[in-house]
């Protein structure tokens, strides 16, 4: 389950019964280019390693446990502490409003979300609230008719206010209701209040910040901001199909203190995947 | 005074973090760190200036050296026979679409004729939002309906250049990821059927380290001749813009400043350089 740089450095310490500081060292090193290369905060890397080095040096294993196994022990228990609590998903009624950078898949997400709610058998409505995006409605609706959800916009209104005020009129027989919004980021500021306004508007129950699996240093950043904005209550990742780590949604769980909730590993709405933490660390490790 | 290598390490450790900070990713820290610490250890330092200021200079110097001068789209087309045939590649959200309008409005703005190929045939409203892009631009979009042939239709739309002496074909194609063996096959029949000019490679400024993986595959696949990096606006210092043109050595073209269709700039290394190390 873990990278090859790890399994190496991992080596030097198997057999051994007493702390060798030169190959806690050398591990602590790999475990930092490891996660620098799955995108995890630089920072955090540099706390995690401080922490971990600390308790390698100073915890004694326990009875009849070998260093190997003490250390791993510790590396993977400072990475789950970081993961947060795995978020709840309630299955009833709520709204819940998504939000994140340009790109990041939102709108396929949104999607997914849908069905996963359809599937366990609540009445699901969606809203395209994005007023910006060529294509934006066409392509909600054309992935919400896959699935024969609702999906209410007004396309050419250009005012997102009205658009989810008259939507969740509309939308009143649903018991989950799920708000697409346009990509936005930190900087842009008439964007940020908009997101503010939604938020007042829904009265959503659930803020969810989407973000991309490759996202790298600038996770931290603009998961504050849209935390500051409106308190975001769960992360979920995109694209983990392919190649990225994710790393970049450790710093957005601790910057939101909420946890992850689901995983984006495709483009089609059956892509939707619950959030697994242990299949997250040793791919994060990998 | 001749430099040791004790005597860097600490600057050198400094940059490291910033360079990681800002998104350079590890194997481009450690190519570019390795070889200035190799080319300033043993050099002589002028008295009075810092060890700090040296490897910082060495630094901004090293970092141009990777990032080149940029490419220049308008001299390339003028030294080339008409249609040029310039093919949009990339993984999946990065700003493929956005940046093939940009780059019609700028030629437009230059003064040449543009057609536009909407070659993702796969993706939810991709149809739509390029139609809208190229009517709000002002260019002609040759499309087929959903679910048709991509490879059918940026050949159309290179037919289409020729038959009305169209100076530029722009052909964007659905978002995939590099490691579907079977959509990266459907590229590399894309390229076959249209043959490029030119495979500009399209990725985002704040993407980390796997900035460098789809580089290298995307390069590998189809071969790239430019990037566009974009998303520069989202207070990123543009490391990827590093990593990227350090793992495939291709030239950028142009930054993505915004979802405007005039975001666009050429691209030159002072800002990012002077951004990361200033
Ligand atoms: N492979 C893969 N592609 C995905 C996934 N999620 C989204 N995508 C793709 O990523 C691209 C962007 O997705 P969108 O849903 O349009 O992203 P968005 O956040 O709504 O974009 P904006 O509205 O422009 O901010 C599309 O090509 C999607 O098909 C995923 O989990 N895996
Ligand atoms: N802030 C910012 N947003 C951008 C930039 N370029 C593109 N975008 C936005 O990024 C999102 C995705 O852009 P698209 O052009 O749909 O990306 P794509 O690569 O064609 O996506 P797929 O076809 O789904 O793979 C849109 O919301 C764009 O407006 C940029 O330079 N800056
Ligand atoms: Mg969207
Ligand atoms: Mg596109």
């Amino acid at each position: 389950r873990l990278g090859s740089g790890l399994k190496d450095a991992l080596k030097k310490l198997a057999g051994k019964t007493v702390i060798d500081k030169v190959a806690v060292d050398e591990l602590v090193r790999d475990l930092q280019r490891a996660l620098l290369q799955a995108d995890v905060n630089v920072k955090l890397v540099m706390a995690l390693s401080q922490s971990i080095k600390k308790r390698a040096l100073e915890e004694e294993p326990p009875k009849g446990m070998g260093v190997r196994e003490h250390v791993l022990r510790i590396v993977y228990e400072e990475l789950v502490s970081l993961m947060g609590q795995s978020a709840e998903v309630h299955l009833g009624p709520q709204t819940i409003l998504m939000a994140g950078l340009q790109g990041s898949g939102k709108t396929t997400t949104t999607a997914k979300l849908a069905r996963y709610f359809q599937r366990k058998g609540l009445r699901t409505g969606v809203i395209c609230a994005d007023i910006f995006r060529p294509g934006a409605y066409d392509q909600l609706l054309h992935l919400c008719r896959q699935i024969n959800i609702p999906c209410y916009g007004e396309p050419g209104v250009t005012d997102a206010d009205q658009i989810v005020k008259n939507g969740l009129a509309e939308l009143a027989g649903n018991e989950v209701i799920i708000i697409d919004t346009q990509g936005r980021h930190a900087l842009e500021d008439n964007l940020i209040d908009e997101i503010v306004r939604l938020n007042v508007i829904s009265k959503a129950t659930h803020r969810w910040l989407v973000i991309d699996a490759a996202l790298g240093q600038q996770a931290r950043d603009q998961a504050r901001r849209f935390h500051e904005a409106i308190s975001i209550d769960g992360v979920l990742i995109t694209k983990m199909d392919g190649t990225a780590k994710g790393g970049g949604a450790l710093s957005a769980v601790s910057e939101t203190k909420s946890g992850i909730v689901f995983i984006g590993s495709g483009e089609t709405i059956e892509d939707l995947e619950r959030f697994d933490p242990n299949g997250f660390i040793s791919r994060l490790l990998g | 005074l001749v430099l040791t290598e004790k005597d860097i390490a600490d600057s050198l450790e400094e940059l490291e973090l910033i360079l990681l900070e800002n998104d350079v990713a590890l194997s481009a820290v450690d190519a570019i760190v390795g070889t200035i610490r190799h080319d300033l250890t043993g050099t002589h330092r002028k008295i009075g200036s810092s060890i700090d200021a040296v490897v910082e200079k060495t630094l901004k110097h090293a970092l141009r050296d990777v990032l080149g001068e940029g490419f220049d789209l308008t001299g390339y087309i003028d030294s080339h026979d008409r249609p040029v045939r310039v093919l949009f590649t990339g993984v999946n959200g990065t700003g493929k679409t956005t940046t093939v309008a940009k780059v019609a409005a700028y030629l437009k703005e230059h003064g040449y004729s543009v057609v536009i190929g909407s070659g993702d045939t796969f993706r939810a409203g991709a149809n739509e939002q390029m139609k809208t892009h190229a009517d709000r631009v002002g260019v002609k979009v040759i499309r087929h309906q959903h679910g048709a042939d991509p490879s059918a239709v940026l050949f159309d739309a290179v037919e289409y250049a020729r038959a009305h002496k169209i100076d530029v074909v722009l052909a964007d194609t659905a978002g995939r990821f590099h490691n579907r063996a079977n959509l990266m096959n459907q590229l590399e029949k894309i390229r076959r059927v249209m043959k490029p000019d030119l495979v500009v490679y399209v990725d985002e400024a704040v993407a980390g380290n796997d900035a460098v993986i789809r580089a290298d595959e995307f390069n590998a696949a189809v071969g790239t001749d430019a990037v566009v990096l974009t998303k520069a606006d989202m207070d990123t210092k543009g490391g990827a813009a590093i990593s990227i043109v350090h793992t495939i050595g291709k030239p950028i073209m142009f930054l993505g400043v915004g979802q405007g269709y005039g975001d666009i700039i050429p691209f030159s290394p002072d800002r990012i350089v002077d951004d990361l190390v200033g």
